[in-house]
């Protein structure tokens, strides 16, 4: 089972065309393994990137390089699912 | 006692086989209104199940709703359980609906992408396509709302087998997209096709192959802005209303759009509540407020369409 130890969701609340295409080009990067929940669309719409742990501190430089604004929607991924799993499991029970 | 609606947490995220479980469970406790349906099996061969809620008569006038076509949405496919339990409730009871059902009848699916499902309980949480092979490519799966034939491969879906948003090889490849479409055409009287996703909240209309406005696109919009004034009243969740090009991104090979060309007018999708702080993870506490909340949206939605009869 693949696990999420220490991969975050962070959220940016996008302030100008230009930071959009930013994300973009983000998003057209495989290389930092990126899960966009929520894609760069317009400045009304939040975006959401799930980052594996591999790639935090690259994403985040890139993010403040360019001077864009973002908060940690998610700080580790998988205590969010353990706490997800515990709960069916004793809900099965 | 999970089989029993009333010993039933709706407010639980639940495995595959014990949702499948349950819809027996309302079918028997429901003999008269609701019935199970198979409408074909999956890449891996699971059953699809569809419930069908009806009084009577033959190919009547329907509305179809499915949920959970993207497997990681874990909130759509419980609204979809909880939306079951309350359609077969509320009949005999709610005047509206039980009118509705009268001429009508519901179609819903509440795990369109069983294989997906199952994957993102037992291997990665975070999956969202089909489990087809790609030839040719380590990875697999499908987009399935990027695999239906309108604007098939169009902006806003990837060529690439590892993305997840890739539309697949030609239109309806997925056999979880062709057994809907065999039901939809072979039916061939829906009046209305809903689809249920997560999150973002957003309720949709088409187009999202394209920008340009659908010939029904007012109306639409003053119909979805109507339902979401009734799913607001509950507990404040504010939702968007546009079509999906315009209040999303231009996104081709949709359910909606291909449901929409083949004539059924009131063709929508909803993206589900987010509490601003869990995306896909939202906590099994959120479930029965946000299905109760979209159960008003869709009940507007199915009013107007038995009152606008076409």
């Amino acid at each position: 089972e693949k696990v999420f130890i220490g991969d975050q969701v962070i959220r940016v609340n996008v302030e100008s065309e230009e930071q959009i295409l930013l994300l973009r080009a983000l998003e057209q990067d495989t290389y930092w393994d990126l899960d966009f929940w929520l894609h760069p669309v317009n400045t009304e719409v939040p975006v959401d990137i799930r980052v594996p742990s591999s790639s935090l501190y690259a994403v985040k430089d890139y993010l403040r390089a360019h001077n864009i604004q973002f908060s940690v929607m998610i700080s580790n991924l998988q205590e969010l699912l353990d706490e997800e799993k515990a709960e069916m499991e004793e809900n099965n029970m | 006692s999970e089989r029993s609606s009333k010993s039933f947490n709706f407010g639980a995220y639940h495995s595959l086989e014990t949702i499948y479980s349950w819809m027996d469970g309302l079918v028997a406790a429901h003999p008269n209104l609701v019935t199970k349906e198979q409408i074909g099996t999956s890449y891996e061969g699971r059953p699809m199940y569809v419930l069908k809620f009806s009084t009577g008569g033959d190919k009547r006038p329907a509305i179809w709703v499915d949920s959970g076509i993207h497997s990681r949405e874990w909130v759509s496919q419980a609204t979809g359980v909880w939306t079951a339990n309350q359609i077969a409730s509320d009949y005999g009871t709610d005047a509206s609906l039980t009118s509705l059902l009268k001429t009508m009848d519901i179609y819903l699916l509440i795990l369109a992408n069983p294989d997906g499902y199952v994957h993102s309980h037992t291997s990665d949480r975070m999956w969202r396509k089909t489990r087809s092979k790609n030839p040719g490519s380590m990875c697999r799966g499908v987009d399935p709302n990027r695999n239906w034939d309108a604007g098939f491969g169009g902006p806003g879906a990837s060529t690439n087998p590892c993305s997840d948003s890739y539309h697949g090889p030609s239109p309806h490849s997925e056999i979880e997209v062709k057994n809907v479409v065999n039901l939809v055409k072979n039916h061939g009287n829906f009046k209305s096709f809903i689809s249920i996703h997560a999150y973002s909240q957003l309720l949709m209309y088409p187009y999202g192959y394209t920008c340009t406005d659908a010939l029904h696109a007012a109306e639409l919009d003053s119909v979805g802005r109507s339902a979401v004034q009734k799913l607001s009243s509950l507990h404040g969740t504010t939702y968007k209303v546009g079509s999906i090009c315009k209040i999303i991104y231009q996104a081709s090979g949709g359910s909606i759009d291909w449901t929409y060309n083949l004539g059924i007018k009131y063709s929508f999708a909803f993206e589900l509540r987010d509490t601003g702080r869990y995306g896909f993870i939202l906590p099994a506490n959120q479930i029965i407020p946000t299905a109760s909340e979209t159960w008003l949206a869709l009940k507007d939605i199915m009013e107007y369409v038995r009152d606008h009869s076409y």
